[in-house]
């Protein structure tokens, strides 16, 4: 099988509905500038994947729903200290602090459209709720989290181990791990 | 659950050799480097520490702490090749796993993603080096659009320039 | 002491808006992005805890935690040049802290560089990157010496190829 | 002031004597494939600066002593175990091991030329012996290990706070470091 294509909704950098098409292509390469969203891309392959948000560089699910600039802005004064002021140029920003806030979205899922072997199309979503909790749909149909991780491991897709998924900065140590990590690494996949 | 591990182990045991020489192997060294998995405990496998050995051509058996940044990427990746052989998932995606790698190291790891991309290994690399990405199938290009503060992406496919 | 450590900070705190100013402007940014060091109790400074803010060009401030590779290493070599100002060390060693820059990054430091170089401020390089390394004065090429089994290195002037 | 060459001695992957020059360049690149010993040049810079042995990716001073290779050969059997057997690649490998193991240095050095701001040429070297102890010389004269680092002081060359030492992998926890790590790293320096 394969990963044609993922709908990201207000995750992470992007803002608003963005679709990374892959399509039927066997070797995709991600590429831009520093800071432009591409490691937030693996984010939403992992998040929808039902990966933990801790490993996803977010202590909460909250931090991963797209946040723009807030009317706060950062001044730096002569002394080095900080004044927090009013940004100008935000559309709106004339409005309180408060109608500002309730203008960065509440809520974000991902969707990928993964084709398996026999070349049927599985959707997958994974959303977070204004309520700030995860819900997971199949084709479109609400599932339990334990449904949601069974049709990813029907495909081989084993997430708790996370062995397909390497992250920024980490492939040194998989090398340099010690014996004990090794062995959970090998014994997650038999 | 021994049988498991121990099957898991054994045939991962059996492709880490070819796979680390795949990615270390060139006109001087035909042959490339050497790497083996050692089990410490062999009456409790799935208790015991599993070690993993990679020595670059020519160079003697050392803890693998000594290796260079760009041996260790190489030697790391062909673990997790090896790993992957044994439990297939449908696709890897790698994020910057080039930082440390010199232009060769690069062209190895292009070429061996090249020659194993297919179906029941799609490949979702992340990259800033020209050298590895140049010789995918598509491309998506991510920016920073600048008035919507948001990520934005393109998708671009490659094969429509490439000889077949 | 305390006297000691509130010099050291004030200066810190002075030149590291203009430090990372100097490595994030570009022609869409002529300003630049902007940093600052807070220090969280102001009673015993030494004993408290001192916090860096670097916010990217048009980034909201966010944790440090939250920049992307690339950003971190720009906001790590901004802090590091300004601590640096305060008590200079006679040179500075830096082994491969452009792995995570993309192209216009890596010309922003080679830049910084070029233009810091000086009798106080030397800077020995470690990189893989041209865009970096071209920038030299000197080039010192490591190699793997086969048939000794040892590293060589070979001085290269690149000041006899520049324009002054 | 600044460094004008490095002189090192059966140093890590540097098997005799090998010298850096660096001349009067005060923007000085090491360039060189994967492996190849940049990142141990820069392990020589800060071993004659006196950093401890543990920062050098050695757990003992003797790591850092050249080592060719061993008359074992490490081969791969067909099951996956390793025996270990002859090299017929070393010169002189007829001989038994332990002929074999003394041909590998016992002793190493590093000696750094640093020129100061007046125009003076300071010797720094520090070695070390067969029995795996540091030896410190200034202008080829056996010092203490402090009168060495206050030599070093002298020059604004402050070791115990390796403010100016980025190792390969370490420049990004600068930026995410902890509070105390930063309060720590400017009071080394003030
Ligand atoms: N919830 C969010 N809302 C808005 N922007 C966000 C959010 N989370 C992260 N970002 C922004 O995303 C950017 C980081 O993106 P990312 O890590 O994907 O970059 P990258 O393309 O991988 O860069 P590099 O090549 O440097 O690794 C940061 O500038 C950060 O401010
Ligand atoms: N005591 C020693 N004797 C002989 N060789 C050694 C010794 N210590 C380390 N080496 C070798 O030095 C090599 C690593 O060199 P180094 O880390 O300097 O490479 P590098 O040029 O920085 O490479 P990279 O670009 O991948 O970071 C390793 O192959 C290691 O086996
Ligand atoms: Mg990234
Ligand atoms: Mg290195």
């Amino acid at each position: 099988g394969k990963l044609v294509q993922l709908e990201v909704f207000n995750f992470k950098s992007y803002r608003g509905k963005h679709v990374l098409l892959f399509g039927d292509s066997y070797f995709t390469s991600i590429i831009g500038p520093n800071g432009s969203g591409k490691s937030n891309s693996m984010d939403a392959i992992s998040f929808v994947l039902g990966v933990k948000s801790a490993h996803l560089r977010s202590t909460h699910l909250r931090d991963l729903i797209y946040r723009g600039r807030v009317i706060k802005n950062n001044t730096i004064n002569a002394d080095g200290t900080v004044t927090e002021t009013n940004d100008g140029a935000d559309a709106g920003s004339q409005e309180n602090g408060s109608q500002r806030r309730d203008r960065d979205p509440q809520h974000a899922y991902v969707k990928a459209i993964f084709e398996d072997d026999a070349e049927q199309k599985h959707e997958w979503q994974r959303s977070i709720t204004s309520a700030g909790q995860s819900e997971y749909r199949i084709n479109n149909r609400t599932v339990t989290q334990k449904a949601y991780n069974d049709a990813l491991e029907e495909q081989s897709i084993l997430v708790k181990a996370r062995n397909f998924l390497v992250f920024q900065g980490d492939v040194e140590a998989v090398a340099t791990q010690g014996a004990k990590d090794l062995t959970r690494m090998i014994e997650q996949i038999s | 659950r021994l049988d498991l591990f121990q099957r898991a182990f054994n045939h991962i045991s059996e492709i880490i050799g070819s796979t680390y020489k795949d990615l270390t192997k060139s006109p001087q060294f035909p042959l490339g480097g050497q790497a083996y998995l050692d089990m410490e405990d062999s009456t409790e496998p799935y208790n015991a520490g599993l070690k993993y050995h990679a020595m670059p051509p020519l160079k003697r058996f050392r803890d693998m702490e000594h290796l260079s940044g760009g041996e260790k990427t190489i030697a790391a990746l062909a673990l997790l090749f090896a790993i992957h052989s044994y439990q297939p998932s449908p696709f890897f995606v790698l994020d910057e796993v080039d930082a440390a790698l010199d232009n060769v190291n690069v062209g190895r790891v292009a070429r061996y993603v090249r020659e194993h991309a297919s179906p029941g290994m799609q490949f979702i690399v992340i990259s800033l080096k020209a050298g590895l990405f140049q010789e995918s199938e598509t491309l998506v290009g991510v920016m920073r659009d600048q008035s919507n503060m948001s990520s934005r992406v393109v998708s671009l496919d490659l094969r429509k320039y490439q000889p077949s």
